[in-house]
């Protein structure tokens, strides 16, 4: 899951590199592309809430991420309607503290699921449609598990 | 060829899913 959709983060133009899970589990990539999906939500004074120097510092990148996380449920909560399903939450701490690609796979599918519910979603889509077969039907399937477990 | 087939299938899978995707409204409550 966090392969594939580490691929498919790469199609957004992020400042900050996104080619692997070290890059990613500083939440910078991942605030830019939330930025990228719905600019009004994630605007420019809370992209701005995220601190870019974060080298190895583990305390500021969960606090980056928290504060990602945080922006995604209220997205669901407040944009969507919905509630994230507590099975789908991440672990942050085991993102910061030890890259954990299936707790990283976790808040990457969160953030599939706003890019496909947003009111660009045509856009989103379309560029899935455009990534190599192996890699749609993980995406598909991260769709389908967060569709099954919506909570209106 | 099954496997030519068998590719076409999957591929439909995925367009038919996505094609879905697309035509389902948008979850904003307005």
């Amino acid at each position: 899951l966090c392969d594939s959709l580490i691929l498919w983060l790469q199609t957004f133009n992020t400042a900050e590199s996104c080619k692997d899970v070290q890059d990613l589990t500083n939440g910078v990539a991942m605030a830019q592309v939330l930025h990228e999906i719905d600019a009004a939500w994630f605007d420019d004074a809370w992209l701005s809430r995220i601190k870019e120097d974060v080298g190895d510092n583990w305390r500021i990148k969960a606090s980056n991420l928290k504060k990602v996380l945080q922006g995604i449920m209220d997205y669901y909560h407040e944009f969507l309607g919905q509630q994230i399903s507590e099975d789908l939450l991440p672990d942050l701490s085991q993102i910061s503290e030890h890259s954990d690609p299936v707790e990283l796979g976790r808040l990457l599918q969160l953030i599939l699921g706003c890019a496909v519910n947003c009111e660009k979603k045509q856009e989103h889509i379309q560029v899935i449609m455009t990534l190599e077969e192996s890699v749609q039907h993980v995406v598909m399937a991260a769709i389908q598990e967060l569709m099954s477990k919506e909570i209106a | 060829d099954p496997s030519m087939k068998a590719g076409a299938t999957s591929e439909g899978v995925l367009a038919n899913f996505f094609n879905s995707l697309l035509s389902k409204k948008t979850g904003s409550p307005g």
